[in-house]
């Protein structure tokens, strides 16, 4: 990370991000809610800075969902 | 393994059109668990510096699947003022340059974009006031100016990154590309009893300079809606002044000895006309050396490195003073070394002076300078990226975060991560990034 946030505790154990299902979503409690600009724009480009702006397989689940 | 589908944002003020400010908050807690992956701010502003944080947990392994492990942080600046400094006087930036500096800059978690529009000798800036100032600066004035769609368009890109806009036009030295446009503003140098034909600093004898001054400035604090703006202050050169027999009668009507009084004259002049539109103002050191008297929450922006003094004992001075100090001596850009100069400006502790809590207090954060003499878009980024980054974590993270072994091995990964997101950082020492050979 940079720059070094002030307090981080993190481990090994990880998370598997499926770019086609993931998004970032409003806290229901959140004062910010859909339509706010500043947020709204910050999505998308972190969307695209994450997982590029091409598509994605699909996520194939063998059956079970992880 | 365990699969994220969302990351939930939840912020406690909204503030969504508004523009960031000086006292804004900018801390965040991020939460990536089994039961949750959820960033939590008080402010819009706080939620950008998470997002940013998040993006760059994100990892991913060698057949390309996504992760993120699971972490806990708590944090926020250090400093609460930020800034980068680009100089688009003496060598034209495009928009796209300065667009594409601001979106790294919010990679880097600055949040004040310095910038150094009108200096020797251009006048790039296209005020609907005062056209002719543009018109005959020494720039194209049809492709080489910031009109004011483009002035628009730089302070709303900026407000959606969380970045401040501070614009700077310093007087009234360094005023060649102001003459042109304005006629009579500057003061006419002398030979002997004849005019010269060379115009010195802005004429501070004169009610027109004044009345110029105010019309001018009421355009800026209307298309600038930061409080505060940078007003310069910096060296002024006497030798014009001191030609001029004008200026001489005036300083015997004023009873001024020294030329430092004169130029205390017209900055206090100047400054009370910005506060009279409810602006706040920021100066380089001059002004503060040369004993202007300023109002108290005047930001003074420390830049000489040794003279008068050094830049610690600068900051020391100052904040005795009670006023507030923004650091940037050494942190100039523009000056490239043998070897990893990061290395120095990472080094530096902005707090290094003899002082009380409440003069460190007064501190209230930077600026990494770029100044334009030999940079333009064609060498910019390189030069700017990743050593700019080792200020931005000087001004935001602890200053238990010092050691310089794990921030090589960090700036190393982080310019990697430019790469990736299509920034030209140069290397900060031999090696190379997997990125420089993938597909983009």
């Amino acid at each position: 990370l940079w720059p070094w946030p002030q307090y981080i505790r993190t481990s090994h154990r990880r998370y598997t991000l499926y770019p086609n299902i993931f998004q970032f979503r409003y806290h229901a409690g959140s004062a910010a809610q859909a339509g706010c600009a500043v947020l709204d724009e910050a999505f998308q480009r972190y969307r695209k800075l994450l997982f590029g702006s091409g598509s994605w397989p699909r996520p194939s689940f063998p059956g079970k969902r992880f | 393994v365990l699969g994220k589908e969302m990351l939930v944002v939840s912020v406690a003020t909204a503030e969504c059109d508004e523009y960031p400010t000086l006292e804004s908050a900018e801390n965040y807690n991020l939460t990536i668990n089994d039961d949750k992956c959820l960033l939590l701010s008080d402010t819009v502003w706080g939620a950008l510096r998470g997002l940013e944080t998040f993006s760059q947990l994100v990892w991913k392994s060698a057949e390309g699947t996504f992760f993120v492990n699971k972490t806990r942080i708590r944090d926020f600046p250090r400093f609460p003022h930020r800034g980068l400094l680009l100089d688009t006087s003496r060598h034209y930036l495009p928009l796209s340059s300065i667009l594409d500096t601001l979106d790294v800059m919010a990679y880097n978690k600055f949040n004040v974009f310095h910038w150094h529009l009108v200096d020797d000798p251009s006048f790039p800036y296209e005020s609907f006031t005062y056209p002719q100032l543009s018109r005959k600066g020494s720039y194209n004035p049809a492709t080489h100016v910031y009109t004011a769609q483009d002035v628009k368009e730089i302070i709303e890109y900026a407000r959606l990154r969380g970045i401040r806009v501070l614009a700077e036009f310093d007087t009234p030295g360094h005023t060649l590309s102001w003459g042109p446009g304005v006629p009579g503003l500057l003061t006419p140098c002398y030979s002997g009893s004849q005019p010269s034909g060379t115009f010195g600093p802005v004429n501070p004898s004169l009610n027109s300079t004044y009345e110029f001054m105010s019309t001018f400035f009421l355009e800026i604090s209307a298309v600038f809606p930061d409080f505060y703006l940078h007003l310069g202050g910096d060296e002024v050169d006497f030798t014009c002044w001191r030609s001029n027999p004008g200026i001489q009668d005036f300083m015997k009507k004023k009873g001024f000895n020294d030329f430092k009084e004169l130029e205390s004259f017209y900055i206090h002049t100047l400054l009370d006309i910005v506060s009279a539109y409810d602006k706040g103002y920021v100066v380089w050191q001059e002004v503060f050396d040369n004993k202007v008297k300023v109002r108290p929450d005047t930001v003074i922006q420390v830049w000489r490195e040794t003279v008068p003094v050094d830049y610690m004992k600068e900051m020391e001075k100052i904040t005795q003073a009670g006023f507030r100090a923004l650091l940037s001596a050494p942190w100039y850009l523009n000056h490239i070394t043998y070897g990893p100069d990061w290395n120095d400006m990472y080094k530096v502790e902005p707090l290094a002076f003899d002082g009380t809590p409440e003069q460190e207090a007064l501190v209230i954060g930077g600026e990494a300078c770029m100044w334009g003499e030999y940079v333009d878009s064609t060498n910019l980024v390189p030069r700017l990226w990743p050593r700019a980054g080792a200020v931005a974590e000087r001004l935001w993270s602890s200053n238990l975060t010092n050691n310089l072994g794990f921030a090589y091995e960090r700036l190393s990964h982080f310019r990697c991560e430019l790469l990736r997101r299509g920034v030209q950082a140069q290397p900060i020492n031999v090696g190379y990034c997997e990125q420089e050979f993938e597909q983009t």
